[in-house]
């Protein structure tokens, strides 16, 4: 019973989920335009799409049909683990004219993976 | 960036990380920038001039919209909720001094009328696929240009373009400014609406937009708006109290401003403390 729920706890971990990923602007050298923020909470998607998908996955049909296939032939690769909803930061900039904006951009942060 | 699940105990991630390719080639590391900063509206990577000015209304602007209202330094702050109501871009412009080398800062001020000063800004580098949805004209009143005890009356007037002299500035909009003798001087801006049909005259013809701003003492003291710069003022003070053009713009991507927060500024737009 201890190497199954040992087995079932370590293939929860590497079912598809969200993970912490940070973007520093100062990394990548846009912290010279950037005024704000200095970084932000992207996050992103990892894990396996393994049968059975549970519910929280938010999964399509055509997920829950690949996978389906994919476990009666190994060939058919497993559904994706990506993002399911995503959410916008606003950020203020310099533009090229030294102009200052603030502007809302969309789908930068993800909120939720699912497998599609 | 840095992955937070790196650090994680389990090392679940990091296990389904090693098998992650190496890091890209820089051309087509530059190459997925250079895609990003296109979507981003960009079709270049800005370098802006050291200690290029923001302007304190964007600052505080953006700090509202992040819900860091503690770090929102204007007292009299107030989110323009029915500006970014439809708009998801707001850019802000600084209108364009006279650069003409015959004439020092001082002829420059007083070659205009005393109480009639033109003022115009490049619009320009609004891109033409943005609709401007909104705009404000916002002058600082506040400490030394602060109009005196009495009132005052101020008149905006749409000009032609600086080169255009023979036509006749068109009236925007006159308002009456008063202030009780007692009160200390209150540092504020003055904010006058404009409508969004100058924006498509000015993209069609010089991408520009010229006023005049005339300033009437109604009573014996002289005083008016901040317009012009101060002898041997520098440019970071100047920069927080010189004429603000701002626009409020949607590029058909996404969600506007507004949709964030909404629940924390009561209906007059001040954040609820």
């Amino acid at each position: 019973n201890g190497g199954r729920a040992a087995k079932l706890k370590r293939l929860s971990r590497t079912r598809c989920r969200r993970h912490p990923l940070y973007v520093d602007f100062k990394d990548v050298g846009w912290n010279k335009w950037i005024v704000a923020p200095s970084g932000y909470d992207a996050f992103f998607c990892l894990g396996e799409c393994r049968f059975p998908l549970a519910d929280h996955m938010n999964s399509s049909s055509h997920a829950m049909v690949q996978t389906l296939v994919n476990s009666v032939n190994g060939a058919v690769p497993r559904a994706c683990c990506v993002p399911t909803a995503l959410s916008p930061i606003a950020m203020l900039y310099l533009d090229p004219q030294d102009r200052v904006v603030l502007k809302n951009y969309q789908d930068m942060v993800v909120e939720g993976c699912g497998c599609r | 960036g840095r992955q937070g699940g790196a650090t994680e105990p389990d090392g679940s991630v990091s296990s389904l990380l090693s098998s992650s390719p190496t890091p890209l080639d820089p051309s087509l590391a530059q190459t997925i920038q250079n895609l990003l900063l296109s979507r981003l509206g960009l079709q270049s990577h800005p370098n802006p001039r050291p200690g290029a000015p923001v302007p304190q209304y964007i600052v505080d602007l953006y700090r509202f919209h992040s819900q860091q209202y503690h770090l929102v330094q204007d007292p009299h702050f107030s989110y323009p909720s029915q500006h970014v109501q439809e708009a998801n871009t707001v850019r802000s412009f600084h209108h364009t001094e006279s650069t003409s080398p015959s004439l020092p800062l001082e002829k420059r001020q007083t070659t205009a009328s005393n109480n009639r000063v033109p003022i115009s800004f490049n619009v320009s580098s609004i891109p033409q696929d943005e609709r401007v949805v909104s705009a404000e004209l916002r002058f600082f009143r506040g400490g030394g240009a602060s109009p005196g005890p009495g009132a005052h009356r101020v008149s905006l007037f749409l000009s032609g373009s600086p080169g255009d002299s023979e036509s006749e500035p068109t009236l925007l909009e006159s308002r009456v400014l008063t202030r009780a003798p007692n009160t200390k001087p209150a540092v504020s801006w003055e904010a006058f609406s404009l409508s969004t049909e100058l924006f498509l005259g000015a993209h069609a013809q010089t991408g520009s937009l010229s006023f005049l701003l005339e300033v009437t003492p109604l009573g014996r003291r002289v005083g008016h708006l901040r317009v012009r710069r101060s002898l041997g003022q520098d440019e970071h003070s100047w920069a927080r109290e010189r004429p603000l053009l701002v626009t409020y713009s949607h590029d058909g991507r996404g969600e506007a401003l507004a949709a964030h927060g909404q629940d924390s500024w009561d209906e007059g737009g001040r954040v609820k403390r």
